[in-house]
């Protein structure tokens, strides 16, 4: 594994984007997996809808939260194929879900994984290395007021309730970190992202971990 | 938890919204204090979020629920890739 590695790096990584006041966080971070899976199989990268996801999503509560587990289990049993943002652009509130034709151009997985990384975060950078950005659940109530820099302290795991993207990692200084997306806009934390200490279960940053298949 | 009793109500009031950022300027202060010769450490400060009350932050922000996963275990992972 190299020291380094950030999937941006390889152009396989969609805009950072902004849940505003929806709690879809949970949609956020499994569309944002799902398009960096295809653009590594060589597909454009693209946005791909999450208002399709919290709308249609029947396992989960839209707005108002839901889990990654559900919506990846949803999106591997009904084969639902994600279609462009453009063709169903994100509102911030839960709607009724559209639905497309057979003919429709769009973007389905063939299945997911999801594991308890705790205690083996090198086994996740080496997962994260084979199959791309992952998704993670964390603890991201200090996140509040997060600006900048490795978060590796007042950051507990056991209550995780915030859905992020776990982009890469840098084991290159002292301290060693992951790098995460997170859905509250580029203005927040360092561009959108931010940078959670490697090892110790920050946040309980490894415990509820999936990567999907496409 | 204290998102589970806050609901929404509307508008807030530039008091609620005063002290809340009072709040989170004390909470900031509190944050920062530990090891501050830790380089590198995370910044915590003024941002978008600022003048939630953590309640507010935690009932609007942080709703995504987790169920147990199966703990990942390497020895099977290489079992599985080694089938052909």
């Amino acid at each position: 594994l190299p020291l380094r590695f950030d999937w941006r790096d390889k152009q396989v990584v969609t805009q950072v984007r902004n849940q505003q006041t929806c709690g879809g966080c949970w949609a956020f971070s499994v569309v944002g997996v799902v398009e960096s899976a295809y653009a590594i199989k060589g597909k454009p990268l693209e946005d791909l809808s999450v208002q399709q996801v919290i709308d249609c999503s029947y396992n989960n509560y839209g707005c108002n939260g839901g889990s990654t587990l559900n919506a990846l289990n949803w999106l591997n049993k009904t084969q639902v194929k994600l279609v462009r943002d453009s063709e169903y652009p994100f509102k911030a509130q839960s709607g009724l879900c559209h639905y497309f034709s057979d003919t429709q151009s769009g973007f389905s997985i063939k299945g997911y994984s999801a594991h308890d990384f705790s205690d083996q975060e090198d086994e996740m950078a080496k997962a994260l290395f084979t199959f791309g950005p992952l998704v993670g659940i964390v603890d991201a109530v200090s996140w509040q007021d997060y600006l900048g820099g490795i978060i590796q302290h007042h950051c507990s795991s056991g209550e995780a309730n915030h859905a992020v993207i776990i982009t890469g990692f840098d084991k290159t200084g002292s301290t060693p970190y992951w790098i995460v997306r997170n859905s509250w806009g580029s203005s927040w934390g360092v561009d959108g992202y931010a940078y959670v200490k490697m090892g110790g279960n920050i946040c309980g940053i490894a415990d509820f971990v999936s990567a999907v298949f496409v | 938890d204290p998102a589970d009793t806050f609901t929404p109500t509307g508008p807030r009031s530039r008091e609620q919204q005063a002290a809340a950022f009072r709040e989170s300027l004390n909470r900031h202060r509190y944050l920062n204090s530990f090891f501050p010769s830790e380089n590198s450490t995370a910044i915590y400060g003024i941002n978008q979020f600022s003048y939630l009350f953590p309640a507010e932050f935690k009932a609007t922000y942080l709703r995504s629920k987790t169920s147990r996963f199966p703990k990942y275990s390497a020895a099977v992972q290489m079992s599985i890739s080694n089938v052909s």
